[in-house]
């Protein structure tokens, strides 16, 4: 069972279309892991990516320095997943 | 095991149990609901369809869900909604003239093994199981794998990637069984798919930016259910074009049911309420399912009305 401890989710609002061109530049870097819930499309529209832990720090320092507006949407994406899976269990039971 | 008649609609579920209450389903209803198995999964699972026939070879409407595994809302939207079907009939005679006029054929889990991984291995698990040789990457996104503009923008040629379209149209065995099931009946008149999420209630074209010949009615009627779908509990949805709503994206479902006829051809995006993302809590699934079920019966009700 893979697990996703400290992973955050976050929500990016690009203002224009080099900012989109921006995200889509750092949805290719797979080293980076970033798993896009809701793709980079249009300025202004909602962005959700997943970002592992190990590279929470390195993605916001480089948001920040392009002057990417962000939010964290889901503060660590494990505590979620333990809550979903105890209400299966509780469920179960 | 939970046993028909206290299942816990308002619950996530193991593809067992799913399978389990599509079976208590078929028993407590045996003159209306039967299971139709279209095939088997690449890792040779049951692609079991639940069909609501009040007899004869009506034409039909196909209901999907959980074509992307992770998308654990849609699986549970699309057994409480079978469920309601079920109960429904006779009662409602919205409902009655439905199921009296059309079948409905309804699968909750498109894709098994992907569902199965995402409660064993990974929850953020989308694509199916399939091995591909030559790749360590596992996995084909099943919602780019149609045969509609296959290989075209919006999906990736890279097995690793989530949005991998596949060697092939129709590689991945859950859409050939599907696309097989489809052609063969032959009297399908409306193609419904539900994935989450965004709160997006779509038509065709994703494969191209131009407006499909019915685009009016199309529109008018995705209108008309959405509007129903947010008099219930307020959530807003936008409605369009996948090409506009989203973004242009090749091998789609919808897209290659509006090019083989099927003209009512739409997919929902079920809610998040912009906090949780795939990760919607339990608790909120019922509330989902008793929306989506007043856009879902809209549409299936112009469909009744409006033969072709």
């Amino acid at each position: 069972q893979e697990t996703f401890v400290g992973d955050q989710v976050l929500e990016i609002i690009p203002s224009n279309e080099e900012q989109i061109t921006t995200l889509m530049q750092l949805e290719a870097e797979e080293h980076l892991q970033l798993d896009f819930w809701k793709s980079p499309t249009i300025p202004r529209q909602r962005v959700h990516v997943r970002v592992p832990f190990s590279n929470v720090q390195t993605v916001k320092v480089f948001l920040e320095s392009q002057g990417i507006a962000y939010s964290i949407m889901v503060e660590d994406v494990q505590v979620l997943l333990d809550q979903e899976r105890e209400e299966m269990l509780l469920n179960q039971r | 095991r939970e046993r028909g008649g206290n299942f816990n609609f308002g619950a996530y579920h193991t593809l067992d149990e799913i399978y389990q209450e599509m079976d208590n389903l078929v028993a407590e209803h045996p003159g209306l609901v039967s299971k139709v198995n279209i095939g088997s999964s690449f890792e040779n699972r049951p692609m079991n369809v639940l069909k609501f026939s009040t007899g004869g070879d009506k034409p039909a409407i196909w209901l999907d869900a959980g074509i992307h595994a992770r998308e654990w809302v849609t699986q549970a939207t699309a057994l409480w909604t079978a469920n309601k079907l079920a109960s429904d009939y006779g009662t409602d005679p919205s409902i009655t003239s439905l199921l009296d006029t059309l079948d409905i054929f309804l699968l909750p889990v498109t894709n098994p093994d992907g569902y199965a991984y995402s409660h064993t291995t990974n929850r953020m698990w989308r694509k199916t199981r399939s091995k591909l040789s030559g790749s360590f990457c596992a996995g084909v996104d099943p919602n780019r794998n149609w045969d509609a503009n296959f290989g075209g923008p919006g999906a990736s040629s890279s097995p690793c990637s989530d949005s991998y379209h596949g060697p092939k149209a129709n590689s991945e065995v859950e859409v050939k069984s599907i696309v097989d099931f489809i052609k063969s009946h032959g009297q399908i008149k409306a193609f419904l798919t539900l994935h989450s999420y965004s709160q997006l209630l779509m038509y065709p074209y994703g494969y191209k930016c131009t407006k499909p010949a019915n685009s009016d009615e199309l529109d008018e009627v995705a209108q008309k259910a959405a509007k129903s779908l947010t008099g219930l509990h307020g959530t807003k949805y936008k409605v369009g074009p996948i090409c506009s709503v989203i973004y242009q994206a090749s091998g789609g479902s919808i897209d290659w049911a509006y090019d083989i006829g099927i003209k009512y051809s739409f997919a929902f995006e079920l809610r998040d309420t912009g906090s949780y993302g795939f990760l919607l809590p339990a608790k909120q699934i019922l509330p989902t399912a008793e929306e989506t079920w007043l856009g879902l019966k809209t549409i299936m009700e112009h469909v009744r009305d409006h033969p072709y």
